[in-house]
């Protein structure tokens, strides 16, 4: 089933950086995500190509395929029309950005096949 | 008012790539 939509994508919501700094969601920037994960012990920031997007299973889902770092390591996440993505240069991009704007008031870009979106991994497990 | 780790907005964690 797809991922519902979690609270903190809210306008106005009070996210916390890496080196303690707060921010609300609709002000963060690339460098915010970039800077974070630099001193972050766990997470590394990756980059996550958009390859495909079609209809999802479920009303109102879309399944988008990304490929993910310099592997090019395929993922796929079904989620709903309306989930705000973060795009590296652009901000918050979503499938369906009226709607993410009506529910959540975060203003948002469409997302198309080769944005690049942030990501992340974890930096080992060995 | 909650305050929410900035990873919490990334959807999802790749697969772990060797360095």
């Amino acid at each position: 089933s797809p991922v519902a939509l979690p609270p903190f994508f809210m306008r106005g919501s009070i996210i916390q950086l890496a080196d303690g700094e707060l921010k609300r969601v609709e002000d963060l920037k690339t460098e915010d995500f970039i800077q974070s994960a630099e001193i972050s012990s766990e997470l590394k920031i990756d980059s996550s190509t958009v390859e495909r997007i079609d209809t999802g299973q479920s009303p109102n889902a879309v399944l988008i395929q990304f490929s993910v770092g310099e592997l090019k390591a395929q993922v796929c996440v079904e989620v709903l029309v309306e989930y705000p993505f973060f795009v590296f240069g652009q901000g918050w991009s979503s499938c369906c950005p009226d709607r993410t704007t009506q529910l959540f008031e975060l203003s948002c870009a469409k997302l198309c096949v080769g944005d690049v979106c942030v990501s992340l991994t974890l930096r080992s497990l060995r | 008012v909650p305050v929410f780790p900035w990873h919490s907005l990334v959807p999802f964690l790749a697969p772990t790539q060797s360095d």
